[in-house]
C-alpha cells in the first residue's frame, strides 16, 4: 500500500509536466 | 489510517508513516542491542566473582523485566511522538497548496468549461481555415483581374490605334477609312 | 511559530528524555537487584553507559534519517508553502483521484495561450482578406468600366 501511495504520488507530481510537454509540441506543431 | 497521506507523499517522496515506521523500528533495535550489551557486560563482570550465586539465567530475567518496563514506556511515549510528529510536521494543511499544484487555483476549471475551451478553439481553427481558403480564393480572382484587365486595356489599346491612325490619314468618309483601315 | 525542523528536533528530544526519565537508575536497579546489592558502583556506570549509548544510537539514527530523507530542506521549503498560504482560509484543492480531472487545469493556460494566439492570426487573417476584398472589388469596379469603355467604343465605331 505504501509503495502505491508514493508512486501515485510522484505521478500525480510529475505526470501532468510529462503530459504538458506532448500538448504543447502538438499545439506548436499545429501552429507551424 | 484511514488517512492515507497522498498529498504529504507527493511533498515528501514518502509517507509519513513510512518515515515514521522506519525512526520506530530503529529506535526499537537499539533498545533491544544497548539491553543486550548491557547484559552481557553484567555477565562479563560476574565471571570476575566465581563465588556469587547469580545465575546467568537470573539476570536474563532482569533483563527482560527491565527491557519489557522500557518497551512499555517508549511505545506509550512513541505513539505522542508520533502524533505529535504527523500533527505538526509530516503534515500539509488543508488549506495549502503545493507548488506544482497552483494552477488548480488559477484554473479552476470545470469539465464543462474545459470543453467550452475546447469547442472555442475548434472552431477558431474552423474559422482561420475558412478565412485562409476565402484568402487564397481572392488571390485567385486578383490574379484573374489582372489578366482580364490587361486584356481588356489591350482591347482598348486596339481601339485607340484604331482612332489614331485614322486621324493620322485624316480621312473623312467612311468608305475611304475602311480601305486604310 | 517554530519551524518544522525545530519541531521535530524538539520532539525527538522530548521523546529521548521521558523514555529515560521512565527507565530511571532506581527502576535499573531494581530490575537488577541482585547484582546491583553485588557491585552497586559498577551498576551505577553500566546504567550511565547505557543511557549515553541509548541516547547517542537515537541521535544518530534521527541525524541519518534526516539526511536519508533530506528532512530539513524539505521541512523549511514546507514551512515557506504553508506560510505563503496563511492567508487561505479555505481548503485548498487536492487531486480528486481521477487523473484526467486532475490533469486538465495543468493544460488550460496553454489552452488559453494557444486560444489567444488562434484569436490573433485570425484576425490578421481576417483583416488581410478584408484588404484583399477591397482590391477585389475594385478590380472588378475597374474590369466593369473598362468594359462600358470598350463598350463605348464599339457602339462609337458601330
Amino acid at each position: 500500500l505504501d509503495e502505491l501511495i508514493v508512486e501515485t504520488a510522484i505521478r500525480r507530481k510529475q505526470w501532468p509536466r510529462k503530459i504538458l510537454t506532448h500538448v504543447i509540441q502538438a499545439m506548436k506543431a499545429e501552429q507551424e | 489510517s484511514l488517512n492515507l497521506r497522498a498529498y504529504e507523499a507527493q511533498f515528501f517522496g514518502f509517507t509519513p508513516q513510512t518515515c515514521l515506521l522506519r525512526v520506530y523500528i530503529a529506535f526499537q533495535d537499539y533498545l533491544f542491542e544497548v539491553m543486550l550489551v548491557v547484559e552481557s557486560v553484567i555477565l562479563k563482570k560476574l565471571e570476575g566473582f566465581p563465588g556469587c550465586k547469580i545465575s546467568s539465567c537470573q539476570i536474563r530475567k532482569s533483563t527482560e523485566k527491565f527491557l519489557l518496563f522500557m518497551k512499555e514506556h517508549f511505545d506509550k511515549l512513541f505513539s505522542r511522538m508520533e502524533e505529535v510528529l504527523l500533527q505538526l510536521v509530516l503534515n500539509i494543511p488543508e488549506n495549502v497548496l503545493l507548488p506544482e499544484d497552483k494552477v488548480h487555483q488559477q484554473f479552476p476549471y470545470t469539465k464543462a468549461q474545459f470543453q467550452a475551451l475546447e469547442e472555442e478553439m475548434e472552431r477558431l481553427q474552423q474559422q482561420y481555415r475558412a478565412e485562409v481558403a476565402g484568402g487564397q480564393a481572392l488571390r485567385a480572382e486578383l490574379e484573374e483581374q489582372k489578366a482580364v484587365q490587361a486584356e481588356l486595356e489591350k482591347i482598348l489599346q486596339w481601339f485607340d490605334g484604331l482612332d489614331s491612325t485614322c486621324r493620322e490619314h485624316g480621312t473623312g468618309n467612311f468608305k475611304e477609312s475602311f480601305v486604310l483601315l | 511559530a517554530p519551524g518544522r525542523v525545530q519541531i521535530f528536533t524538539t520532539v525527538v528530544d522530548t521523546f529521548l528524555e521521558k523514555l529515560m526519565a521512565a527507565g530511571s537508575y532506581q527502576k535499573f536497579a531494581k530490575c537488577y537487584r541482585s547484582f546491583y546489592k553485588l557491585q552497586p558502583e559498577i551498576t551505577r556506570s553500566i546504567y550511565d553507559q547505557f543511557v549515553s549509548q541509548l541516547q547517542d544510537s537515537i541521535k544518530e539514527e534521527i541525524q541519518d534519517v534526516k539526511d536519508e530523507g533530506n528532512l530539513e530542506e524539505l521541512f523549511n521549503s514546507l514551512d515557506k508553502i504553508v506560510e505563503e498560504a496563511k492567508d487561505c482560509k479555505e481548503p485548498a484543492w487536492r487531486p480528486s483521484g481521477i487523473p484526467e480531472e486532475d490533469v486538465r487545469s495543468s493544460l488550460v493556460p496553454y489552452l488559453l495561450k494557444h486560444r489567444s494566439y488562434l484569436q490573433k492570426i485570425l484576425k490578421e487573417k481576417e483583416e488581410e482578406n478584408k484588404k484583399l476584398a477591397q482590391s477585389v472589388l475594385a478590380g472588378r469596379d475597374r474590369i466593369a468600366e473598362l468594359q462600358q469603355l470598350i463598350q463605348a467604343r464599339k457602339l462609337a465605331w458601330q
